[in-house]
Parts: C-alpha cells; structure tokens; sequence
C-alpha cells in the first residue's frame, strides 16, 4: 500500500521560486524529481492555480510537501454529474 | 431545451433582450463529457465570425476533426491525464479520447446553455417545439473532463486553466463533489481566478435533495443553481381492477398496453430478494412477473434499470413509486417497456389496491405532452438543500431553474436511457439533475453579459437573484414537490430565476476580489492558503475584525448560537448582529424604499437609512441590518425577505436564521 500511487496536485509559490531556475517549470520538474526518479507531471497550471500535478505515494507526498516553495500537496478530488 | 424560452419569458418581445450580434460575441465554456458536433444545436448558421477575443482550439482525436467545429462550436479541448493515471489508458473501443461526448450529459447542457434554434425537436414526439438554448447566439466551447469512469479533479483544473487562458465569459460546471475545504476544491480553486479575471462560473447544487445540508460547489464566488419543474409534464393513466385511476409520467414511446387490464404485482411479491420491491438487476422471478404490470419502488438503481429489469423478467410494465423521499416528484423516463412514475400517494394506493385484491389487474395508457401545469414551478425533490454546511454565514443555493423532464441535445453514441440494450438513436433527450438548471442560468448569465459587458460576475450572479421571484402570483411560496409544503430560502435561495426582471435590476450587489480575500480572511486561512486559492501574496491586516457576514452578498444567512443551557435558560439576552450591505446604482436615478417580511417574532429586524436615493449610474450607497434574535431551541430555522424598491425595481434578498 506504501507503494501505491495517487493523483496530487502541488501548489507552488511562484514569488518564492530558488534563483537557480531559469523558468518555473524548470523548478516544478526538479522539485518533482528530487522525491521520485519515475513520476512524469501529468499536467503544469498556469492560470486558475500556479503548479502542478503528479502520481506520487504517499511517502513521497510528505516528502516534496517539506520543498521551499511548496503552498500545499492536494490530493487529487474526484467529481460527479449532476 | 423547448417550452423553457416561453416558461422564462425569453419569448418577450425582442426589444427585451441584447440583439444577436451582441450575444455573438459572448462564449460560455462548458466543463463536462464533450459534445456531439453534428447536432442541429450547434448549426452556425446566421452566425458572425468568431468573436476575435478567442484564443481556443479545436482539438482533434478518436471521431473529432477540426472540421468539428465552427462559428457556434467555436473550442474543443479534452483532459484524460488524470483519469488515465487513475484508470489506465483510455480504451477507444469504448470511449473516444477526443471531445466527442460519448455519454449525452455533456451535449445536453452545452446546448441547453447556447444551443442554436432547431425547428421540430422531440424526444419520440415528447415536448415538441423549437429547441433553442438559453443564450442561442452565443458560442460554445466545450472542454472534456468527464469520462465514463468520472470526473477527475487535475483534469478540471487543467480544463478551468485553459478555458480562461482561450477567452470564455462564462464557465459552466454541471459536476460536483463532497464540499471540501475551498483551498482543497480544485473546482472552487479554478472559480476563485476565473472570477478574479471577469468569468462568471455557474455550477450545479447537486441532487442529494430533499436532505438538508447536502449542497455542493457552495464557494461564494460560484452561483449555485437548484433545479424546479416547469409547467410541463408527461401524464400517463394508470387504470386499476377496481376502476381506480391515477396519473403518472413516461417517455415510453413503444407499443402502448391494450386497453383490457392485466395482472398487476408489487416486485417485492415476486422476489426472493429482502430488497425485492426495489427491481434490483437479477432479483425478479421470472414465474411471478411474466406478462404482468410489476410495481417497484424507487432507489437503489437508476430507474431505467428498473424498467430493463422488469422487461429481461418477462414483464409487460412497470410502475415506478416514490418512496418517502422522493414525494409526489414523477421524473419522466424513456422506459424501454410500457411505464409510469407515479408519486407516493399513488404508489401506496396501488399497492394497497394489489394486497387486497385477489387477482388484482390493471393496464396503463399511451404518454402525452400536457403544457400550462400549475402550480409551477416546484422545487425538485432531487435537488440539493441548504443550510450551507461549509459556511453557514452564506446562504446557498443561490437560486433555482429549470431542471426537471428539460430536452435538449443528445449524443448519438447510447440511446436516451444511456442502457447498453438501448439501441435507439435520438438527437434530442429529456432528463432531469441540478445538471440542467446550472447551463439554464449559464446561459442566461451569457444574455446579461452581452447586454451588460462591464458587468462583473458579482453584479451579474446579484442581478440574476435580487430579480428572482419566491412566490406564484397567488402571492403563496413556490412549493417544494418533496413535502408538498411551501419551499424556503434553503431550497430555492432567492428563488426561481427570472430573466426579463434580471436585465434591468435596478441595484446591485457587486463584490471585488479584494471582498473575496476579506472573506477568506474571515476563515482565518493562513497566507499559504489565500494563495493556494489566489496566487497572490495577501496578508490579513491584524487590526481589522474580518466577518463572513460582511461579505457584499444578495442575500442574508444568520447563524446564531444557542447559549449553552448552563448558561442559558430563561431570560437569556438576544443576540445583536450587523451585517453591512453596499448596494450599486445600474439603473435611472431612484429612490428606494425598504420593506422587510419576517415570518419570526422571534428576530427583530432594523435596517438603517429606510430610504436610498441613487443619482447617477455606478453610485454606491451602504445600509446596515440589525437583527436582534431572541434565543431559540439548537437547530430552529426561520425566515425573512429584504426589499429595496422603487416601486419600478424590487431588489429582493432572502434572509435565513439559524439557531445551533
């Protein structure tokens, strides 16, 4: 179950961004594989939200939730039809 | 949809609304299951080029072409990522990675908001006449976020991100889920920048009516729709044995019963099932029901399931009962057998008439379209309630519309129960969810855009509901069908939408995003959490005492605490809260008058100035309403209604108290 994966999205603080990077994607991609070598960003966002989201266990959820620049690790929400 | 334009007086003379070319260069966006392009609805004809503010796509995949669209489907994008992490790789022989709508949901409400006029629409001949959505010149584009295994959250934001980035006025979100946090709402999240950026979003309340407290998508800066009848049904009648006879509802278009009566028998008689009565696939004996009418209760299973249980049972029809839940509400279906929904009254007549008879028989009667049914509307049994258990100093739903037996486009990929054994094709489908009240009112916000294009969200969402009306023109409260008692503010909100009065609302109430971070101030969210929602840094001033209630909304929600008992008891002081209100010019210059009606002596309700005179357009006056509530029982509700009228313009606004 350790190993099991799901979907969250991870709202970064844009302003707080490590001057190392030369665009945020950069950044969001580094912070990603600094706690998993496989997780691919399944979508970047750019208008409604400032981050990105990603397949991540539980474990490595905690871990990029400790990154500078991280706002909060949401698990991903599914929804209905009305 | 037809008979909706006549119903919501959108058949007024033309003058009353913004000419075509306006509304032309209004988009709504529609986050659901995609669209079926080749539908009439979305036919261009007439239609200028597209508006030049547009920045979206066609994109292309399984069955969608670029030549998918055109000057009515002006975008077309679909989001699978999450789902497919969730689910594995789409698979196209069931469904199509593109923005084809393979379900029906997503083609109804896309057409239901903007669909384009189509002469001779009907579902099998059911509620014929000229199909037009609600704002029928304005473009759509749809972005695919639902699939057949539902509706991920980082495929909804993706879909919100790119509908602001392409340009859309209004988003329409017939979706909906448990109300979380708003911070952790990718739906609420996506509304707070589209709103920020002028995009009005609508979304549906949901169906988990007639329960209190079961709304979703109640963010502040979301209108939340519920959903009403119309003035339309489809009776059909149910003749019994003993010369009874009652009305129901169907769609069922085949070969209708004889007129000679037939054995009848209540499912939970034909079943070795506990839950028998409800038609649960595989629970009917063969034996008990071949070539006779089974009564089955409503829950469980979808209610076409019932009828294709029944049908695979050897049964000759079906009598779909509300249970208590449900009332006296009879939904429609396209049944694929002989059929009727029949409230609970009758359900229980019925099964009464089947235990007391020993050969009990009975046969029902060919479905027609009946128009001019009153009392109408009635608030949908389904259709989700209040109080707002997120934020109970905001009183939502926000308003209702049509939602109920509502046709309009369909897919061409399932039949219109949407069965596997439904092999007909239609282009056209009656259904019934909050899911067809929100593109009523996102189409009706596109009017008011056109007609008003400086309008902000907040001022078109204010103008919508201080024009809605409560009441029949008896002067009695809109009913609601579940309890067949008059409806309150937790149902309808401010009430049922009505459009002609909402372009000319006279004041308004608008809000800023600086309001909005107010209210999240009043939540005590920390920076984090402000910015998650707005991707801004914003600090909440520590010497400023941030209140919910002062949020510049249209309408009233007070919660008020009970004193504890120890405390309490006799003689406890009431309690006085203030809320401020700051109402905007958009009309000629006026003086208004309030006047409030309260159904409980146990709140006294002051409002200061009693008078405000407006001398130019955009002018802003404030007033303050003291409520002075006495102490009541822990989970005693009551009601009142504030007015400002000028005797041209009634600006309404429901009140709500609650005592926890």
């Amino acid at each position: 179950a350790a190993q099991k994966k799901k979907t969250y999205i991870i709202h970064m603080d844009r302003t707080n961004m490590p001057q190392a990077f030369d665009d945020h994607f950069q950044w969001y991609d580094s912070s990603l594989k600094s706690v998993s070598d496989s997780a691919q960003t399944l979508y970047y966002y750019n208008t409604v939200a400032h981050g990105f989201s990603t397949r991540l266990t539980v474990e490595e959820a905690k871990l990029i939730e400790k990154q500078q620049g991280i706002l909060a690790v949401i698990p991903e929400l599914k929804y209905d039809l009305h | 949809t037809t008979r909706t334009p006549e119903f919501l007086g959108l058949e007024k003379s033309v003058s009353f609304f913004p000419a075509s070319v306006k509304v032309g260069e209004v988009i709504v966006g529609v986050l659901d299951t995609g669209v079926w392009p080749e539908l009439e609805s979305f036919d261009d004809t007439g239609l200028g080029p597209v508006p030049v503010s547009w920045k979206g796509e066609c994109e292309v995949g399984k069955n969608f072409t670029s030549s998918s669209c055109n000057r009515k489907l002006i975008g077309a994008r679909y989001f699978s990522k999450g789902y497919e992490a969730a689910f594995g790789a789409i698979d196209e022989s069931q469904e199509s990675k593109s923005p084809r709508d393979d379900d029906g949901h997503g083609s109804h409400t896309s057409t239901t908001a903007a669909g384009s006029a189509v002469t001779g629409a009907s579902l099998f001949g059911f509620a014929a006449g000229t199909a037009k959505g609600m704002a029928a010149e304005a473009r759509v584009a749809t972005y695919k976020v639902c699939w057949l295994g539902g509706c991920f959250g980082s495929d909804i934001l993706a879909a919100m991100d790119k509908a602001i980035e392409d340009g859309v006025n209004v988003l329409s979100l017939s979706l909906g889920g448990s109300s979380p946090d708003y911070y952790r709402d990718n739906v609420a999240i996506g509304a707070f920048s589209a709103t920020a950026q002028g995009v009005f979003v609508s979304c549906s309340a949901g169906n988990g009516g007639p329960s209190s407290g079961s709304l979703s998508n109640v963010a502040p800066w979301i209108t939340t729709v519920g959903a009403g009848t119309l003035d339309r049904d489809f009776p059909v009648y149910v003749t019994l044995g003993n010369g009874k006879k009652f009305t129901g509802q169907s769609l069922y278009n085949g070969k209708p019963l004889s007129d000679s009566l037939i054995p009848i028998v209540y499912a939970a008689h034909a079943s070795n099932s506990t839950s028998g009565s409800l038609c649960l696939t595989s629970t009917l004996n063969p034996a008990k029901v071949a070539g006779k009418i089974v009564v089955c209760d409503r829950g469980g299973n979808s209610r076409v399931q019932k009828g294709l249980v029944v049908k695979d049972a050897g049964g000759a029809g079906m009598i779909l009962a509300n249970t208590e839940t449900y009332g006296e509400e009879q939904l429609a279906d396209a049944h694929l057998l002989p059929a009727a929904a029949v409230g609970q009254k009758t359900g229980d007549a019925i099964k009464s008439y089947i235990s007391s008879d020993a050969n009990p028989t009975a046969t029902i009667s060919a479905g027609t379209t009946r128009l001019g049914v009153q009392p109408s509307p009635l608030v949908a049994a389904f259709s989700s309630r209040g109080p707002n258990l997120l934020t109970p100093q905001i009183l939502k739903p926000d308003l209702i519309a049509p939602g109920v037996n509502i046709l309009a486009g369909w897919t061409g990929g399932v039949g219109p129960t949407g069965l596997d054994s439904d092999k007909r094709h239609v282009a056209f489908n009656i259904i019934s969810g909050t899911s067809m009240s929100c593109p009523h009112i996102s189409g009706l916000a596109a009017l008011l855009k056109a007609a008003h294009p400086d309008w902000s969200p907040a001022v078109i969402r204010s103008a919508l509901m201080t024009t809605a009306y409560s009441t029949y023109k008896t002067g009695e409260a809109i009913q609601d069908v579940s309890s067949g008692l008059p409806s309150t503010p937790f149902d309808i909100g401010a009430g049922h939408v009505n459009p002609t009065a909402a372009l000319d609302p006279g004041l308004v109430y608008d809000a800023t995003i600086e309001d909005y971070f107010a209210f999240l101030c009043a939540l005590n969210y920390s920076s984090f959490q402000i910015k998650v929602i707005s991707k801004k840094d914003f600090t909440c001033s520590g010497n400023k005492n941030y209140k919910l209630e002062d949020l510049n909304y249209p309408s009233f929600a007070v919660a008020l605490e009970t004193p504890s008992t120890k405390g309490g008891g006799e003689g406890t002081a009431p309690t006085t809260v203030k809320y401020t209100r700051t109402l905007t010019n958009k009309g000629a210059p006026s003086t208004y008058k309030v006047s409030v009606t309260s159904k409980s002596p146990s709140v006294k309700i002051m409002v200061e100035p009693e008078s405000l005179s407006f001398a130019k357009p955009n002018e802003q006056k404030s007033y303050t309403v003291t409520f002075v509530a006495s102490a009541m029982p822990s989970g005693s509700e009551s009601f009142a209604r504030l007015e400002w009228s000028d005797g041209k313009h009634n600006v309404g606004s429901p009140i709500a108290f609650t005592w926890t």
